[in-house]
């Protein structure tokens, strides 16, 4: 799911 | 960061500067579908919203000014500079569907019922379906060139390489995104068809050609 420091992908 | 993921970006970014390349060299968009070009600045629009606030990490931040800024350039290669060669008659997919079923989509799956979850969310499914446009004009076509191959080829070999990142991620850090997996697998089964001509003729020396 969405973490706190946002997506971490492209 | 793993390998897959790795591999994935790059294979993004050599499919921008093959694209890139080919309008260059051959001074001619022939074969590109604008439609398809411009259903990609909307995925990035949409999809990297989060660049206005942040958190700003270097990498993906570098990485998504690139595709939005790479996207938005090819459009206007196509619109202007290169113009005349465009295929406009037979590139003629119908986007609204595309995009209205990606919003459906959007609407129904999302992490959050809120506008930058939803728009990350229709930047997935559209995502998946924004390379039919191209495929379409191929089709009409019946052939490209083999610069055009290989740049569609990279395209569908970077969300096709981020499948084992995902189940990487899954098995080593226990996490997974079941809306970018799922349309992250309809994305390659779209591809499915054009894989197939690239390996057994492309990559054997052939042109590509479809059967008639």
């Amino acid at each position: 799911g969405k973490e706190k420091g946002g997506k971490d992908e492209l | 960061m793993n390998i897959f993921r790795l591999l994935g970006d790059l294979s993004h970014l050599a499919s921008i500067f093959i694209l890139l390349h080919k309008i260059r060299t051959t001074k001619s968009c022939a074969g590109i579908s604008f439609r398809s070009q411009a259903l990609y600045v909307l995925v990035y629009l949409t999809r990297y919203l989060d660049l206005l606030w942040g958190p700003w990490l270097l990498y993906n931040t570098v990485m998504k000014l690139f595709f939005i800024g790479s996207s938005v350039y090819v459009l206007y290669l196509m619109k202007f500079d290169y113009k005349p060669s465009h295929d406009m008659g037979l590139d003629n997919f119908k986007v609204e569907y595309l995009i209205g079923g990606s919003f459906v989509m959007a609407l129904l799956f999302n992490l959050a019922f809120t506008f930058d979850e939803v728009m990350w969310s229709f930047s997935l499914w559209l995502e998946s379906v924004a390379i039919l446009p191209q495929l379409f004009l191929l089709q009409r076509t019946g052939e490209a060139e083999t610069i055009t191959t290989h740049y569609i080829f990279a395209l569908g070999a970077y969300r096709a390489l981020y499948i084992p990142n995902w189940l990487y991620r899954w098995v080593m850090e226990g996490r997974v995104e079941f809306i970018a997996v799922f349309a992250g697998i309809i994305q390659t089964i779209v591809y499915a068809d054009f894989f197939y001509v690239y390996f057994t003729k492309v990559i054997q020396g052939q042109k590509f050609e479809l059967p008639a």
